[in-house]
């Protein structure tokens, strides 16, 4: 899921 | 925390630096576009919605609050400020929002990782980040001559954006299931829209002479 992962990104 | 994203976040708020330097201590917005500006705050503010729900870190927490603080602090300095909005190329600036706005919204609608409002927001601003540097490339391209701060601006944001691509394939190696084909694609297509205006750079730096873009 989107949630995850990528999504600590800027 | 890998070193291309580190790299990639550096480069990106040096950017914003350079712009605000160039702003703040010249007083002038000559070269730079408000509507690629103003994509980006539409940009931010759409994407991080999660900022006070979801604590990532501080670091995260920090970065978000500096780009959203530094992309409507220049929309205000190009529209508000009596000596900064004079600078500011109006006239040559003609490129639409709703144009890149309006396809980037509905792609959103139909392509997301799930159909909530904070993913279809999440996912609109990929794909408007991808393309909001256009009206900017426009620009440039109406004015040919341009001065070395705006330069630069361009550059580190197109150095942030295939710093950003290394750092996926990095992760993409070390982290179990990091595939995320929505941001790889719209990534990929934002770094390629820069791929012209970087050998114009380089060229001209290669040669040492003043950075000039063919008409």
């Amino acid at each position: 899921s989107a949630s995850t992962g990528v999504k600590d990104e800027l | 925390m890998n070193i291309f994203r580190l790299a990639g976040d550096m480069t990106h708020l040096m950017s914003v630096i350079v712009l605000l330097l160039k702003i703040h201590t010249i007083k002038s917005c000559a070269g730079i576009s408000l509507k690629t500006q103003e994509l980006y705050a539409l940009v931010f503010a759409t994407r991080y919605l999660d900022i006070f729900t979801d604590f990532i870190s501080l670091y995260n927490t920090i970065m978000k609050l500096i780009f959203l603080a530094s992309s409507f602090s220049i929309v205000w300095y190009m529209r508000q400020h009596k000596i900064v909005r004079r600078s500011y190329d109006k006239d040559q600036d003609t490129f639409r929002h709703l144009f890149l706005i309006l396809p980037c919204l509905l792609l959103a609608l139909f392509i997301n990782e799930k159909f909530t409002f904070k993913e279809v927001m999440w996912t609109f601003s990929l794909f408007l980040e991808a393309v909001a540097i256009l009206p900017q490339l426009v620009l440039l391209q109406r004015t040919r001559n341009i001065d070395n701060l705006t330069g630069q601006y361009v550059f580190l944001l197109g150095a942030y954006r295939a710093l950003y691509i290394l750092n996926w394939i990095y992760r993409y190696f070390t982290e179990p299931h990091y595939v995320h084909w929505i941001t790889w694609i719209s990534g990929l297509v934002q770094t390629l829209l820069y791929a012209d205006f970087f050998y114009y750079y380089f060229n001209s730096w290669k040669n040492n002479v003043k950075l000039q873009l063919p008409a």
